[in-house]
């Protein structure tokens, strides 16, 4: 089993 | 005051058709280079990213910045009466209420006039930063959005793994399991058919195919695709179009648990 990642972790604010 | 003309309303079309079912509500910010989206999905996995150069446009004036705050499903309703040959004109005044469409045939015989409400949207946006990616695959956006499907008849997830061998998308279900090898390839005469892989280190990453599959709707805009993965980070996934515009999808990776 795989767990989803979000782009939160990744992208910051500018 | 914005006034953007496209030669084609077949561009704006499809770059509706390619985002709608990730991003319901959006900004379109407008300044002298062009308009620009950003937006994430609701479960903040995915974020397309777009941008047309006003170089896409002629002729293109945008003397302020303005964000036209629209929901694709009302714009994508509005597009469906324009021809995909129409001549487009977005207008939009520097504190707008609503975005003018206006479509024009080839002969000039018919001109057909929208007003779109717009709506005011508190958008996050989020900084991308510049990544050497360890890992860029070229090829024809047809082929990706095969795999893509094919691959998911089988399963949710995709694993994509680069190396010196070549490209793999291999996937596992209950059904069974699947693999998809390709190699690089060029043709000088059809190059839309190229496959290109530039690799500096290995690379296995897993997604979920469900997010691919839209951003596979964009396949009609550009007919090649180029996929960017390093280890641990975000795909990016990029339709190249005219005069330097994009649309560009990030996907955040599944990891084991």
């Amino acid at each position: 089993k795989s767990r989803q990642q979000t782009l939160g972790k990744f992208f910051g604010k500018p | 005051m914005l006034e953007a003309r496209l030669e084609q309303a077949a561009l704006l079309k499809k770059v509706v058709d390619a985002i709608k079912e990730l991003v319901q509500e959006c900004n379109f910010d407008c300044n002298d280079s062009g308009i620009g989206l950003q937006a994430m999905d609701n479960s903040h996995v995915a974020l397309v990213s777009m941008f047309l150069k006003s170089e896409s446009f002629s002729p293109f004036r945008c003397d302020r910045n303005i964000a036209l705050g629209i929901n694709l499903n009302a714009l994508q309703k509005v597009l469906r009466a324009a021809q995909n040959e129409d001549i487009l004109t977005l207008k939009a005044e520097d504190a707008p209420d609503v975005v003018n469409l206006v479509f024009e045939n080839a002969t000039a015989d018919r001109i057909s006039e929208y007003d779109l409400k717009l709506m005011d949207i508190d958008q996050e946006h989020l900084g991308i930063p510049d990544t050497d990616y360890a890992a860029q695959i070229s090829m024809p956006s047809s082929e990706f959005q095969r795999i893509t499907r094919d691959l998911s008849a089988i399963s949710e997830s995709v694993t994509i793994e680069c190396n010196k061998e070549g490209v793999s998308f291999a996937c596992e279900g209950d059904i069974g399991k699947g693999n998809i090898k390709l190699r690089q390839y060029t043709n000088v005469d059809k190059p839309a058919e190229n496959v290109e892989v530039n690799m500096t280190e290995p690379v296995a990453l897993t997604f979920a195919l469900k997010y691919l599959g839209n951003f596979c709707k964009a396949s009609g805009l550009s007919e090649q695709v180029r996929l960017c993965l390093s280890n641990e980070v975000p795909l990016m996934v990029e339709y190249a179009l005219a005069n330097n515009s994009y649309i560009r999808f990030y996907l955040a990776p599944k990891i084991g648990d």
